[in-house]
């Protein structure tokens, strides 16, 4: 079934191992982080 | 050929961080009304250099309303953020900062303060006191009986009003007023301002004692008031505005 399969996959990717020398992208330089609420 | 430029600076980097602190620092300093002001976010920065050593920034800072009034010696990181269901007032500023040699001074501040929608704080908190108007009725009722109340009771410096700091009210389940005020000491005692009240004078600024009122009044189910006043002593170098000679 399509469905079934779809989830699968999803599941498989996630846990592919990141490459090597791999960076996550920088979070966005602005706005800062919020230190009480908002 | 020319240099790479530096990278632009994000807003938790550290050097954003040291100059939202100089410009938080320099707000509540300069700030003769209220309360200190503390940072809950860094909204943009922009950094124009102007050539070695030499930054001209351009911050826009989100600020959140403290417990403690300008007049008190609490330092900042003392001093408690007020919560949402408290209302929270928030300030929006624009400040131009110069970094020079490492040094951060401000050429220019611009704030905006307002409090929070009270539709919003009536939604998470149906029954919580909202913030009103510092000329309501029973808000001056209540500041005058309070005042009145502490300077009955107490054997030291007649107490005269600065400024009312804040009043919210609640209707349900009990109607009750509060209230939060500075004060400060004139040069009678509490009993020698029963006789002639108006010769009470507040001390000159470089002598005066601040202090700082909490007044609860129930309306009902029946009549009640409490207060607090706590007196901050001596403070070198800091002086009040009335409200007709301040800057904004």
């Amino acid at each position: 079934p399509v469905a079934k399969r779809a989830v699968a996959e999803v599941a498989q990717h996630d846990k592919v191992p990141r490459p090597v020398g791999f960076v996550p992208p920088p979070p966005p330089p602005c706005p800062g982080k919020i230190r009480y609420f908002k | 050929l020319p240099a790479a430029s530096p990278p632009p600076l994000g807003c938790d980097d550290p050097e954003s961080e040291a100059a939202a602190e100089a410009a938080v620092s320099y707000i509540n300093g300069h700030s003769h009304h209220g309360y200190k002001f503390a940072l809950n976010r860094i909204e943009n920065i922009r950094v124009i250099p102007q050539g070695l050593n030499n930054d001209i920034i351009f911050l826009e800072l989100d600020l959140l309303e403290t417990t403690c009034h300008i007049l008190s010696p609490t330092p900042l990181e003392n001093c408690t953020v007020r919560s949402f269901t408290e209302h929270a007032v928030e300030g929006d500023c624009d400040i131009k900062l110069q970094k020079l040699n490492g040094q951060f001074s401000v050429l220019a501040s611009k704030c905006h303060s307002h409090a929070d929608s009270s539709e919003d704080v009536t939604k998470f908190c149906p029954d919580c006191p909202l913030l009103v108007s510092l000329n309501n009725t029973e808000v001056l009722k209540a500041v005058t009986a309070a005042l009145n109340k502490h300077n009955s009771k107490t054997a030291d410096a007649y107490l005269k009003l600065l400024e009312i700091g804040r009043a919210k009210i609640q209707y349900h389940p009990a109607h009750i007023v509060f209230v939060e005020f500075a004060v400060a000491a004139t040069n009678c005692s509490a009993e020698e301002a029963k006789a002639n009240v108006e010769a009470c004078q507040l001390l000159p600024d470089n002598q005066s004692n601040f202090g700082f009122c909490t007044a609860t009044m129930v309306i009902l189910p029946s009549d009640n008031l409490e207060v607090n006043c706590q007196l901050y002593g001596h403070q070198p170098g800091v002086t009040y505005s009335p409200p007709a000679q301040a800057t904004s």
